[in-house]
């Protein structure tokens, strides 16, 4: 009521989260998110600007609430760019 | 709401549409109404107007679409992404694409076709996606009963930003989405249940848990899809751990989280009399087991022991709760009523018979 995301998924969470800021916010594909660049990480930034857009805590940090939004069924035009 | 980058527009107001094919999920009459009733919410707003073809190429192509359908987008089989629409242009522009894989219906059952292409065609149009998550230009589905369905006051200001006011002598408004911290919020009703409190405004509820600084907004139908929007009245039996929820003379139980079958039932089963149209606001006082209707300037008296309506009701509010005026919406907590009245609220305290308190009616949102 809502029944919080399975815990069995959380193996799944980082493809999770990188496939939704691919597909939905402009998060090139092939981009290192684990190798810092200058400043901060662009999967973090991109992920900043995912919750920003649907009135979430912006965190940075793939929590309950964030993946709960990205585990909604949704439109597939992005929320960014073309 | 937000316009797609470039503001692409159609340079005409009278597009056409054609569907190129069908979900074996839904009958085709029922695809051509889900359609032409998306269509219609753009049109109803703008001075758009969309005509059928077949045959030929169309500005706006509709299709249900399979995995990869070479546009450079899959589909990614049920659930995901439900469908896809192309900003305003030649070719491909316009079109809308439906993922085939979905459980398409007309009603709240899977997903609901109108909702779906309505918001589509706002692509087709011009529009973005919103932030606003009562816009039907937000990213994520969510259902409303169509025959409910009213353009939100976000997307009619975005679209007719784009191709102007509708040629209606009235303007169309729409519904907008509450804001926990708005000082004019006002409430349809409000209740408890399981220590939570749950505030209903239009399709909308604003739920607060006791634990949680922030105050959660969501639809209705999103925990209650067969419930109606705007109830009037609701308050939670504590010891039979459910909450009763009116609108206009029927009313619903929820026991836990659940609707309870057999519902809606008419209020008069309550004992209310036939002359009672609607209850505008309930509480019930856990100490006693009574419960407390307000209708108007009067209320009854409820013994939920005896289910049955106490003698010597109704009665007049204020001579029994002083000066709050119509009630709006009230709850019991922690041996408290709370009276709303517009964007006043009430503390009383029913064994001094006094009002102790006067606060704002988002009092409880820590604004």
């Amino acid at each position: 009521f809502p029944v919080a995301p399975e815990t069995e998924d959380e193996g799944k969470t980082p493809q999770l989260v990188e496939s939704y800021l691919q597909n939905f916010y402009d998060l090139q594909r092939g981009s290192h998110p684990h190798l810092r660049s200058h400043g901060e990480n662009r999967l973090v930034a991109k992920l900043k600007e995912m919750q920003s857009f649907f009135g979430l805590q912006v965190t940075g940090k793939p929590d309950a609430d964030t993946l709960e939004m990205m585990k909604k069924p949704r439109c597939g035009v992005p929320d960014i760019g073309q | 709401y937000v316009f797609t980058a470039g503001n692409p527009k159609w340079k005409r107001n009278n597009l056409t549409y054609r569907i190129l094919n069908y979900t074996p999920k839904m009958r085709k009459a029922d695809v051509d109404e889900a359609i032409r009733k998306a269509l219609s919410v753009w049109s109803n707003v703008t001075p758009l107007t969309f005509q059928r073809v077949e045959d030929k190429e169309a500005d706006i192509m509709i299709s249900f679409a399979y995995r990869d359908h070479r546009d450079n987008s899959p589909f990614d089989g049920p659930n995901g992404q439900l469908a896809h629409a192309f900003q305003p242009g030649e070719g491909i522009g316009g079109d809308v694409h439906i993922d085939e894989e979905e459980a398409w219906t007309k009603d709240g059952r899977g997903y609901n076709l109108f909702i779906v292409v309505a918001h589509e065609l706002g692509h087709s149009l011009g529009l973005s996606h919103s932030s606003d998550p009562g816009a039907l230009m937000y990213p994520a589905y969510s259902y409303t009963d169509p025959n409910e369905f009213l353009l939100p006051q976000d997307d009619i200001d975005g679209i007719q930003a784009i191709y102007g006011k509708s040629n209606a002598a009235v303007q169309p408004t729409g519904p907008i989405t509450p804001e926990a911290c708005d000082p004019n919020l006002t409430f349809d009703s409000i209740t408890t249940l399981r220590g939570e409190i749950f505030f209903f405004k239009g399709r909308y509820m604003l739920r607060k848990h006791p634990a949680r600084t922030e105050t959660e907004l969501n639809f209705i139908s999103l925990f209650w899809p067969t419930l109606p929007s705007g109830i009037q009245a609701a308050y939670e039996n504590i010891e039979k751990d459910e909450i009763l929820l009116f609108k206009e003379d029927k009313y619903w139980v929820v026991r836990g989280y659940d609707i309870a079958p057999g519902y809606p039932k008419p209020i008069y089963r309550l004992g209310f009399p036939k002359t009672v149209k609607r209850v505008n606001a309930a509480y019930s006082d856990e100490t006693t087991g009574k419960t407390y209707f307000f209708v108007a300037d009067r209320y009854w008296r409820y013994d939920e022991k005896k289910k049955s309506m106490d003698h010597g009701y109704p009665r007049k509010i204020v001579s029994d709760f002083g000066k709050i005026g119509r009630v709006d919406a009230a709850f019991w907590k922690d041996g408290y009523v709370y009276f709303f009245h517009g964007t006043t609220q009430f503390k009383f305290d029913p064994r001094a018979k006094q009002i102790v308190g006067q606060m704002e009616s988002i009092s409880w949102f820590n604004c």
